[in-house]
């Protein structure tokens, strides 16, 4: 097969950003290979609603800031509706 | 604040709950009263009531589970999703799911059982999440929310309201409680002259005066003295007191009902009460005591029923023999019956009613009469 470039550093926070933006913010499973990497839009712009809507500065990047609110004990329903 | 999609709320003002299991993290008492508490907040900013089922389908079913429990929506064992609720509809709709992989609490350590189903309750009543950090319906667990001072912003009121309008007594206006309190009609006046005591105690140096569901606080560090219910400290005691006092060397405060009392050390009611006053040694025919007291440097605590008072050693944690003996023979002048006692400079305060009468235990006589509320700084 095609070397498929340098294989990135899995970040090891994807999973838990990731179960975070399915869980409250409807990221669709099927983004699921979407999630190998964090630039791409449709995950930047998952991280920018989530990053409004939890009062943080929007980067649309996993800041410090960003990771220390995912860890935080929260309610298990949804921030948008679906 | 924001809704489900589609706006789903009840179509009826009064609704039905039930708690269907427990947590054994903390007694069931204490279960009962967080999410009576949790209730009221939003009873108080909108038409609805609430009424208790305690077996069959009620409206809002309340459950602790972990894991995978039958929804599909699995808890994740400790921290992260604390709770999850539905949105009003029949069945699992309005149902509350608790995550009893959490360590729930009645405090401020581990997670606050008040607090998330207050929370989870405005989901059951139609509210999504708030992007309003100072929100309960903020989705973030807020670990330092004041437990004493909680209250709901004005955007969780302008959310409830929003559906179900504002309750009927107030005039129409979005009505955001300063603390959690009932209708008007329920409030003491603390410079009522006509003001009597349900029970008075020390606390760690301050006076806790507890009138109905309420305690004003009388601390060296502030003149005025603090106005809080008392549900808002200990969610699990019951209001209308009878007696309180304060055993130093313990640390702890014991709160008397009935025939009941609790021990509490500070914000903590302490484990394995209430207890039935018959164990401190009083007779069967005593249904409930007016007042008490404890004499730290005797080691001795006087209780007064009626027109009588025991004596209890702290030491040997029994009632004295010779009791009861007649309040009038050792206390002239103190008239029964007595609604609490305060110790302070060396004088005994005995308040009767709205009168409060000073005793002085060396010369044996009442030596002033004051207003019971002149302690609250009238």
């Amino acid at each position: 097969y095609p070397l498929n470039g340098a294989v990135k550093e899995e970040d090891p926070n994807m999973e838990l950003v990731q179960q975070y933006l399915e869980n409250y913010y409807n990221l669709t499973k099927e983004g699921k290979s979407v999630f190998r990497r964090k630039d791409s839009s449709p995950v930047v712009k998952k991280i920018q609603e989530m990053q409004k809507f939890l009062g943080l500065e929007v980067t649309g990047k996993l800041d410090s800031n960003t990771l220390e609110v995912i860890r935080k004990p929260r309610c298990g329903v949804p921030d948008v509706g679906h | 604040f924001s809704t489900f999609p589609g706006t789903p709320k009840w179509t009826k003002t009064h609704l039905t709950y039930r708690i269907v299991n427990y947590t054994p993290d903390l007694p069931r008492d204490a279960v009962d009263a967080a999410i009576e508490k949790a209730l009221k907040v939003w009873e108080e900013v909108t038409p609805l009531t609430f009424s208790r089922k305690h077996e069959g389908e009620a409206d809002i079913m309340i459950s602790f589970a972990v894991k995978e429990h039958g929804d599909f929506y699995p808890f994740d064992g400790p921290g992260y999703s604390l709770a999850h609720a539905y949105p009003p509809g029949p069945g699992l709709y309005g149902d509350v799911h608790f995550d009893d992989d959490e360590k729930w609490t009645e405090s401020a350590s581990g997670t606050n059982l008040f607090l998330v189903a207050a929370h989870e309750l405005g989901h059951s009543l139609g509210l999504l999440h708030s992007a309003n950090p100072e929100a309960l319906m903020y989705p973030v667990y807020n670990t330092f929310t004041d437990l004493a001072r909680f209250r709901l912003s004005q955007d969780d009121v302008d959310g409830i309201q929003s559906l179900y309008g504002p309750p009927p007594t107030s005039p129409g206006t979005s009505v955001v409680p300063t603390e959690p309190i009932p209708p008007a009609s329920g409030i003491p006046a603390k410079c009522d002259p006509a003001l009597s005591f349900d029970a008075i105690s020390t606390l760690r140096g301050e006076i806790l005066f507890f009138k109905n569901r309420y305690f004003w606080r009388r601390s060296h560090w502030s003149r005025e003295p603090g106005f809080h219910l008392i549900s808002s400290f200990w969610p699990s005691l019951p209001s209308n007191l009878d007696a309180a006092y304060e055993v130093n060397s313990k640390d702890t405060v014991f709160i008397f009902k009935g025939n009941k009392f609790w021990a509490v050390r500070g914000n903590e009611v302490q484990a394995g009460y209430p207890k039935d006053i018959h164990t401190l040694g009083f007779p069967s025919t005593i249904r409930k005591i007016d007042a008490a007291i404890s004499d730290k440097e005797k080691k001795k605590t006087y209780f007064f029923v009626e027109d009588k008072y025991w004596r209890f050693d702290e030491s040997s944690q029994s009632m004295e023999r010779g009791f009861p003996r007649r309040i009038v023979d050792d206390f002239p002048g103190v008239e029964p019956k007595v609604d609490a006692v305060l110790e302070a400079f060396g004088f005994l305060y005995f308040f009767s009613g709205s009168s409060q009468f000073e005793f002085d235990p060396n010369a044996k006589r009442v030596t002033h009469i004051f207003k019971s509320n002149s302690w609250l700084l009238c």
